[in-house]
């Protein structure tokens, strides 16, 4: 809306389609647009530069964006467990192996999980990336248990003194409720092994996912605490404000976001820097 | 549902007496924000809203003893009018073999959607399918697709990851027309469209290969940005339908409006799961039916 001279109904308009077409959602937008306009009567203000800074502020507060709730819960002197969940296709592998990326930068040692004993090649698939990026993984074969898989690599990690256990499970549609029983139990398995584990459990999202991000936030939560999403494929033209709606709707804060296929195009979320790009 | 939501909003406001056109508004209202919710894209809503209003206000609306159904009928039909009528078969080629390839953004499905359609064309079809991995990026992409080609005892073609996807497809038809194939199913590399050098990777690929279809795999929770996936990938890469995939789920599918409304190309197959047999041929009317909710 820089092209507007006023703030008018084409204005209010054009920051309603902005919001809606980076995925925000009617509810949040709605609400942001309520808010909005209530500061603008108030404070009577005709130009739209006077909003920006509220814009800013609106969506700020929407997003959680005290850094306390943005940090991994990653403590010295535990084997901290990380758990990527999420539907099928959005980035848990990639992600994983960008996180072991960043932790090794970090000087912690990192062992991986591969809890994916479905999917074709999926083993295959994070082994190469724990070859590349030489870490140990912790692998059965194709179709086996994946709460063995899980309880054996928490023994491991436990036994080697990992300061990180990164667990890679199977994509599964939210619907799903079996697949869904199936993680609960990949949860309970950490929580005997290894006491207030997993310490974080991240929902991988696609940041050209429309509302079922919503429905995804919902079921997911009601089988294993959410601690944080990752949003990849930022890299694309999809603004990812679904993250907006998710904030709003569970309060889950956006953890880091994945820009690209290697593994250092992982990055902490910002919330200026995704406001000035839903902004353009 | 939305033919609950726009009947209860009409028939609440019939209620104070004769209907008037801030009424139709408030219900056409309803039907955008149910559309939006549904994924549908927004410039494809725009245009959809003032469509239904041009054909639902009018006499037939003023004296109607249930406008609200009429509303959702004339929203319905304008749905399944813009999804296209009837399903659309795949091309063959006069000239074995139809090459086939597999386009659209990373983890949308196209691996396991090339192995469902290698499943369906030589099961259902009886044609000697070859299957072309040519994804050199992706950790054990080209073994992703062995295994499924494994599973439905259907070849695989693959140079390795240290050649050029454009080679690779290349002499994966070559091959294709020597071993008397009828059918060559081409994987890429995921990509997104924003990405200047993959999608001239895959402008070369398709010049090369010059395909009967080229299918763009489309994940059904995909949002907003489905209007400049589809308008990218059909203008840049000559799309000739498309398959919508993880319709298992509960994504309503709007995407699939917005493509077929943008671009015109007809999704022609669906993803319903993800075993090789979950693959099912696209019935515009029951897409309308679930966008609508
Ligand atoms: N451009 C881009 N591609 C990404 C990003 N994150 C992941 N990808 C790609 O998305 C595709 C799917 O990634 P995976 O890591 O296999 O996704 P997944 O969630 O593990 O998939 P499943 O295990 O099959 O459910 C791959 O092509 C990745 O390279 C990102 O931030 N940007
Ligand atoms: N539930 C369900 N899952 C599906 C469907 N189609 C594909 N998948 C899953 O989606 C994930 C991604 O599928 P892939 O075939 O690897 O996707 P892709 O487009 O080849 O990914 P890239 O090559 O990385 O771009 C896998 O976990 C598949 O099993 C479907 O119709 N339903
Ligand atoms: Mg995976
Ligand atoms: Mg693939």
């Amino acid at each position: 809306f820089r092209l507007h001279k006023k703030v008018n109904e084409d204005f209010w308009e054009e920051l309603e389609d902005t919001l809606i077409t980076s995925d925000v959602g009617t509810s949040a937008t709605d609400r942001i647009m309520e808010e909005l306009r209530e500061y603008a009567k108030e404070n009577k203000i005709s130009e739209p530069a006077g909003l920006t800074a509220r814009i800013r502020e609106v969506i700020e507060e929407i997003l959680l964006t005290d850094e306390e709730k943005r940090t991994l819960n990653i403590e010295q002197g535990r084997v901290n467990v990380i758990m990527m969940v999420g539907v099928n296709g959005a980035g848990k592998t990639t992600s994983t192996a960008k996180l072991t990326h960043y932790f090794k930068n970090q000087g912690f040692s990192v062992l991986l999980a591969a809890a994916d004993t479905f999917r074709a090649a999926a083993i295959e698939q994070l082994e190469s990336w724990a070859n590349r990026l030489d870490v140990p993984i912790i692998k059965h074969k194709e179709g086996s248990d994946p709460a063995a898989v899980v309880y054996d690599a928490c023994n491991a990690a436990k036994a080697r003194k990992a300061d990180i256990l990164l667990i890679d499970t199977a994509g599964r549609l939210q619907n799903k409720s079996n697949l869904m029983k199936e993680l609960e139990k990949i949860h309970r398995v950490i929580g005997r092994e290894i006491p207030d584990a997993p310490h974080e459990v991240l929902l991988v999202l696609d940041a050209t996912t429309g509302q079922n991000a919503l429905s995804q936030a919902q079921q997911f939560s009601a089988v294993t605490p959410i601690s944080g999403l990752v949003m990849c494929k930022l890299d694309g033209s999809a603004r990812g404000g679904i993250m907006v709606a998710v904030a709003q709707e569970f309060g889950i804060p956006v953890k880091y976001i994945g820009v690209g296929e290697s593994p250092d195009d992982l990055k902490p979320f910002v919330p200026e820097l995704f406001i000035k790009a839903l902004f353009g | 549902s939305l033919s609950e939501r726009i009947s209860g909003v009409i028939d609440k406001l019939r209620g104070r007496g004769k209907l008037t056109e801030e009424d139709v508004k408030k219900a056409l209202r309803e039907v955008r924000r149910a559309l939006l919710e549904a994924d549908v894209s927004l410039s494809v809503v725009k245009k959809f809203i003032s469509q239904v209003r041009e054909k639902a206000i009018g006499e037939e609306l003023w004296k109607s003893l249930t406008p609200g159904q009429l509303v959702v009928k004339h929203v319905k039909d304008e749905l399944v009018a813009i999804m296209g009528g009837e399903a659309v078969p795949l091309e063959m080629s006069a000239d074995p073999p139809t090459v086939i390839m597999m386009v659209g953004l990373n983890g949308a499905g196209k691996t396991t959607t090339a192995g469902k359609l290698a499943r369906y064309l030589k099961e259902r079809e009886k044609k000697k399918v070859l299957l072309a991995a040519t994804d050199v990026y992706r950790p054990a992409a080209i073994k992703q697709l062995e295994v499924l080609g494994e599973q439905l005892d259907v070849q695989v073609f693959q140079m390795g990851d240290k050649n050029s996807p454009v080679d690779i497809a290349k002499a994966a038809v070559a091959h294709g027309e020597k071993e008397d194939f009828d059918i060559v199913i081409v994987d890429t590399a995921g990509r997104l469209q924003a990405n200047e050098e993959l999608m001239k990777e895959l402008e070369d690929t398709r010049d090369a290969l010059k395909p009967t279809e080229t299918l763009l795999v489309l994940d059904a929770m995909t949002g907003q940005d489905a209007v400049n996936i589809a308008d990218q990938f059909v203008k840049r890469i000559k799309c000739t339908g498309a398959i919508m995939t993880k319709l298992d789920g509960d994504a309503r599918g709007g995407a699939a409006l917005s493509v077929r409304e943008v671009t015109g190309i007809p999704i022609k197959f669906i993803g319903v799961g993800e075993r090789l047999q979950a693959l099912e041929v696209f019935h515009p009317d029951r897409m309308a039916s679930r966008i609508l909710g």
